[in-house]
């Protein structure tokens, strides 16, 4: 059959947040790393979409949030179960589903490293789910779904851009 | 090579990866009722998977396609609605 050409290009869910302002939650947190660090990846990881839009994320430690995240092993409630180290890493849901983020436990999450699995990148992703974004077929996108090592200077792809700014619009000055 | 226990080495966990990330309807595959499935549906759910991933569109579980599907990745389906 060989290559067939495609057109490729991110996906959309088809739901979105109505408000710019989004409140997230570490709920549980990893065996692995410490609270601190957790806190500060996950931060940069919202981040990454605050640059390119007008959402600003806000952490919050009780009530209520838009998004909840969450570490944890094995079946955790959802249906979806987490398969241990390798194979599946995270899942999100989409704004209709409730935004909220799930990352295995079993996996080890580094933190600037080539050992292990990259927080920051995982969690940056994961939160394109939580906003609206399907996965992308686009090999160089955060968006695509395999998780391609870690990256020391990480910045996101063209097609990540266009799909976020599709959903919540450009940044304004 | 794999080496977890569930890492995808053949047609049957080939056929619960596609049906966990939307290249399969789950009736068309059900491990408990043993349903058949046709030869055709499974190498197009191949050549979707392959396109999606940016590979060869053989049809069939080359090592590549493996090699991919082995990859870590996020658990969310890669084709929704």
């Amino acid at each position: 059959f060989g290559t067939r050409a495609r057109r490729k290009r991110y996906a959309l869910q088809g739901s979105r947040w109505r408000v710019k302002t989004l409140t997230y939650r570490i709920t549980k947190y990893p065996n692995g790393l410490l609270q601190n660090d957790v806190d500060r990846e996950i931060a940069i990881a919202f981040k990454v979409w605050e640059d390119v839009t007008d959402l600003t994320f806000e952490r919050s430690t009780s009530g209520k949030v838009h998004i909840e995240v969450r570490f944890e092993k094995g079946e955790h409630g959802d249906g979806d179960p987490f398969d241990g180290p390798g194979g599946t890493l995270a899942h999100a849901y989409f704004p209709i589903y409730g935004g909220d983020a799930h990352f295995d436990d079993t996996e080890a999450w580094t933190i600037n490293s080539y050992r292990g699995t990259n927080l920051f990148q995982v969690a940056a992703h994961e939160f394109g789910h939580s906003l609206g974004l399907s996965h992308s077929d686009v090999r160089s996108s955060l968006m695509a779904p395999f998780y391609r090592g870690y990256e020391s200077s990480f910045s996101l792809d063209e097609d990540d851009i266009k799909g976020i700014q599709a959903l919540y619009g450009k940044k304004q000055a | 090579a794999p080496t977890k226990p569930n890492a995808i080495t053949g047609t049957t966990s080939a056929m619960l990866y596609f049906t966990k990330f939307g290249y399969m309807e789950p009736e068309l595959f059900n491990p408990q009722s043993g349903a058949l499935l046709s030869q055709d549906k499974l190498r197009e759910s191949i050549m979707e998977f392959q396109a999606f991933a940016g590979l060869d569109q053989t049809g069939e579980l080359d090592n590549s396609t493996l090699e991919m599907m082995n990859t870590p990745r996020c658990g969310v389906k890669d084709k929704v609605g």
